[in-house]
């Protein structure tokens, strides 16, 4: 199980983000995902598709995000969906 | 499953589909719109919501769930992204007016009750789904896991939804209550009838006469998904988690399994790949891999794919048995006295070291007709009308009883013990039989 590549790594950021696992970072403060935060998400993530929650983005995860699927996202936070409405009206 | 707090104010909703998919397979628009009602239907089945298609006119724009097929950037803020990656995806009900609309990425391979591509029945039933209210679930099975499954139907006029799907679907909008759930309205009449798919024909009923499930005989039995399969001739029993027949009469194989040549009058071995599910027929020199109850295109194959050698050099050209073994995963493949094995977790490979004599099987025939593994790991082999079962794990355990096929698997009567002339006998009315009896 080779370590991601650094590309790999940041498409899986991505990937989290786009998700809902990850908050988007946080524009005012352009402050960047911590590492921490980061390992939650890819647990969570692998938690939701029923992969050992290794915090790892090991090859059975970053395999599973290559496959395709639904564009939306499996974790919505109210806010999102505010946003998203919000969105909608304008 | 999880829902998002939304949901539709009304039950009766109408839809319409504003275009078409645009790459090959090119599905026809008639087969299109079949698919949707179905796919409608698999959500208005198990709750009171109906869906009507919208007059072919300017009601069309006023549908309240509006499909159609678009690629990148469609300006709803979120763009497709080619072939594979993103597949669709749905507005959740309310009352702005993109709510409910379903986009389906115009750059995939849209098929129908094929491999080929990706499945727009499994699709659109999901994608209905949010437009429903209902977010991603993380239970499996359920048609609402955020990735593609490939087909889930091999006759979509009667799909079910998974329990987790429906629990979700009446949390928002109850049960079904009116007494017999109206169909679509005859989706026949207006539109073609959907796609041609292989479902099983109603079999012709066996001759019971001809197929006796109690005479035992069975050219293969298969552990499939909890469920034992027992083969015989052109026909299959089926038992089962609960170890109950589902039915006394046999099946036709061509009925259920599709793909398998014409006329075909007895399969050698069949066995369930734990990697991935798919089931492998074995008849004479060839194999088929099966996904479900259908053959995947490119098969049969020939037997030589599995490097079989025996100890005096000659190519194995049939298979008598073949199985996992729980205790270890391994796969077994039996043959004129000799076995093999194969790991198969990844890419398949055999174990150095084989074949080995299959008389290393203490106790058992060493020419089964079959083998199965069960959970808890114990491997059954059958031969004729009796079975034997080897404990998880071991290959020489000293006493191995052999049981009647016909009574604790086909519920057949028990036999009346008689006397053999010549046979040796314990008390009255007992034979004891030798392996090989």
């Amino acid at each position: 199980h080779l370590a991601p590549m650094p590309d790999q790594y940041s498409r899986g950021v991505d990937w989290l983000s786009r998700y809902g696992y990850l908050p988007p970072p946080d524009p005012r403060t352009g402050q960047l995902q911590s590492k921490e935060g980061i390992e939650t998400a890819i647990k969570e993530m692998q938690r939701f598709a029923g992969l050992k929650d290794t915090g790892k983005l090991d090859s059975d995860t970053l395999k599973l995000m290559s496959t395709p699927r639904c564009s939306l996202p499996d974790i919505i936070g109210s806010k999102d969906l505010l946003k998203k409405r919000r969105r909608k009206r304008r | 499953y999880a829902t998002v707090g939304l949901r539709w104010k009304k039950s009766d909703l109408t839809w319409s589909i504003q275009n078409y998919p645009s790459l090959y397979p090119f599905l026809k628009p008639d087969d299109v719109k079949s698919i949707m009602i179905y796919a409608f239907k698999a959500w208005s089945d198990v709750t009171n919501l109906n869906f009507q298609a919208a007059p072919p006119t300017s009601e069309q724009d006023r549908a309240d769930i509006k499909i159609s097929f678009a690629r990148s950037l469609h300006d709803d803020g979120y763009p497709f992204d080619g072939k594979g990656g993103t597949l669709a995806h749905a507005f959740f009900p309310g009352e702005y007016e993109v709510a409910g609309d379903t986009h389906f990425d115009d750059e995939e391979s849209w098929t129908y009750g094929d491999d080929s591509g990706t499945d727009l029945f499994a699709v659109a039933v999901h994608e209905f789904g949010h437009a429903l209210g209902l977010s991603h679930s993380s239970t499996s099975p359920s048609i609402m896991r955020p990735y593609y499954q490939g087909a889930v139907a091999v006759d979509i006029r009667s799909y079910i939804l998974p329990d987790d799907d429906r629990y979700a679907i009446q949390s928002l909008y109850g049960k079904k209550i009116s007494p017999s759930a109206p169909s679509p309205k005859n989706p026949t009449s207006q539109l073609p009838k959907p796609p041609n798919t292989p479902h099983p024909k109603v079999p012709l009923k066996p001759d019971p006469s001809i197929q006796n499930r109690c005479e035992g005989g069975f050219d293969a039995v298969a552990n499939i998904r909890g469920e034992v399969f027992f083969f015989k001739g052109p026909y299959f029993w089926r038992i089962q988690r609960s170890r109950s027949l589902v039915s006394l009469q046999p099946a036709l194989i061509k009925n259920f399994w599709i793909g398998l040549p014409p006329g075909t009058n007895k399969i050698d071995a069949v066995y369930e790949r734990k990697s991935d599910s798919r089931i492998i027929f074995f008849i004479g020199s060839q194999y088929w891999v099966f996904k479900d109850t259908v053959a995947m295109s490119g098969y049969p194959r020939p037997l030589s794919d599995w490097g079989m050698i025996s100890h005096d050099g000659k190519e194995v050209k049939s298979v008598e048995a073949a199985f996992i073994w729980a205790h270890n995963g391994k796969t077994y493949i039996f043959s004129g006295g000799e076995f093999w094995r194969f790991s198969e977790a990844e890419q398949r490979h055999q174990d150095a070291g084989y074949p080995r004599f299959s008389s290393l099987w203490k106790g058992v025939p060493s020419n089964p007709d079959d083998i199965i593994t069960e959970e808890e790991g114990d491997a059954y082999f059958f031969k004729n009308n009796s079975y034997w079962v080897v404990k998880s794990g071991e290959m020489d355990q000293d006493s191995v009883t052999r049981r009647s096929t016909a009574v604790d698997w086909m519920r057949c009567p028990e036999p009346t013990p008689t006397t053999l002339p010549g046979n040796p006998r314990g008390r009255e009315g007992e034979c004891n039989c030798g392996i090989s009896g």
